[in-house]
């Protein structure tokens, strides 16, 4: 079980976009998903079409109530792709768990119970576990960062976005000196990405010199059937299978697959 | 003097874009502006070309050490436009603040010292204070929410942007019962827009639906100038006056103005 935290705190640079299609994609090709929407606004949840009534078990159950994950996991309409949702409760967090001791893995230790209550139960472990993170630095995306065993930034290829990389980076390293040791940037993946866009070419080519072959092959280009899919609650893949964007979805998976088979 | 929070809890609306851009339009036509940058990310302050070197008082030290705000306030390269600055420091805020009495009152208390002060020294006031609000609902936009006379919310043309409306109004609720009586939301204005996609001209259509007149009449196109012009620490109507993007903001500011003279 690979666990993966899709986080970013610029806002709006793709991070639910990626972890839908990711997942969605990861989960066409046989791989056992599930997604932890960790974003107050739900938009994960929403784009995999789970509606806000069927919300019963949240994350914030997970992180305050101490509610076992499989209570809130449920089954999205992608075949092998499993969410336990949020909404907006999940706000509350940060002030709810100020007082708690291990506030910070509370996600950790909900994710080693979770797995061990599988094996022991004789189910197939997920492969790969992706949360997608709110657009900041707070006790959500810590809890993430705490319980990851590597970090998928989705990179928006303009000025303000390069600027972010730099905060993340820091917080990124006081988490693995103080609370996970494995933590690793797994990959930065270039979203919405024109290549006939000068400003994007010249951010893509300062990332590239700066994060080396971290930086995905696959870059993701700008495509309106991929902020269409979301308003259907269907993935990009499901939405539109030939679109560009659904494709580089799918490259893009192919390559994260490679890259973890070498780790 | 106005105080206005640019607000909007989803990522990469343009909240920034348009505190930059909506503060230069109006200061190009003699009003006298502050802008309060509110978000730890500091793109506000970047994207006026204050170095981080320069960033000696923050709103950091304004929020928790009580610093004066005249401290912290530098001129930029705009004549009547000047920005109290921010930086990563700005994201302890949460946490240092979370023991503190009146903590969503700290701004507030903080801009009636600032405006008395400056009515004493015999100093013009401020006719705008515009805040640039990070992209969640934390104590650093209730603080903003709570100081404000009014809520300026940039509006992107997609769906997960239209779904988090509601989280947005119901936090403006509450503050409004709780903190702030006098809050109102001055306006929502369409950013990022293109005439072109059906999706953009759907939200459009929703959100007027919705939101009646106060939908700015103005929607601010996309437009790459608009994203180039931080990287070199200007707003666009200095990086580029002609631009679309530009006179689009000229336009929003000017019909700001006379919305502003009706109240
Ligand atoms: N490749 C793409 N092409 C076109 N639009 C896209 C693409 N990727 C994302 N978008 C759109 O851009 C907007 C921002 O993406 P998204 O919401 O996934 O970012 P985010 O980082 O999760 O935002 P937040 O910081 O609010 O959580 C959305 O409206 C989404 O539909
Ligand atoms: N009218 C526009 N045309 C083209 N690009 C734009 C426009 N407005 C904003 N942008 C770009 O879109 C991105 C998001 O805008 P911006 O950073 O202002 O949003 P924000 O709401 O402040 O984001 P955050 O939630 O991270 O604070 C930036 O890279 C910006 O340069
Ligand atoms: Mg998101
Ligand atoms: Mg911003």
């Amino acid at each position: 079980m690979r666990i993966l935290a899709v986080t970013n705190q610029k806002g709006g640079v793709g991070k639910t976009t990626t972890t839908i299609n990711l997942g969605a994609a990861l989960a066409a090709v046989g791989e056992r998903v599930l997604i932890l929407d960790l974003d107050p606004q739900g938009n994960a949840s929403t784009g995999l079409g789970v509606p806000p009534h069927e919300r019963k078990e949240t994350t914030y159950d997970i992180l305050v109530n101490d509610a076992p994950i499989e209570e809130a996991v449920i089954n999205t309409l992608v075949p092998g792709l499993d969410i336990a949702p949020s909404d907006a409760d999940l706000a509350a967090a940060e002030l709810d768990l100020s007082q708690t001791a291990r506030r910070n893995f509370r996600l950790r230790d909900a994710l080693e119970r979770f797995h061990d209550g599988r094996v022991h139960a004789g189910l197939a472990p997920y492969d790969y576990v992706l949360m997608d993170c709110p657009p900041s630095l707070n006790v959500l995306t810590i809890n993430a960062l705490t319980a990851a065993d590597g970090v998928l930034v989705p990179l928006q290829c303009e000025f303000f976005a390069l600027e972010g990389l730099v905060q993340l980076q820091r917080t990124i390293d006081r988490v693995k000196e103080n609370l996970n040791p494995r933590l690793e940037i797994q990959g930065v993946v270039l979203t919405m990405y024109d290549s006939r866009n000068n400003l994007a070419r010249q951010v893509a080519e300062d990332v590239r010199a700066h994060f080396g072959n971290t930086v995905y092959q696959t870059a993701i280009p700008r495509n309106v059937r991929v902020s269409e899919a979301p308003s259907f609650g269907r993935p990009a893949l499901i939405y539109d299978y030939r679109c560009a964007g659904s494709q580089a979805y799918m490259r893009f998976a192919s390559e994260l697959i490679s890259r973890e088979r070498q780790i």
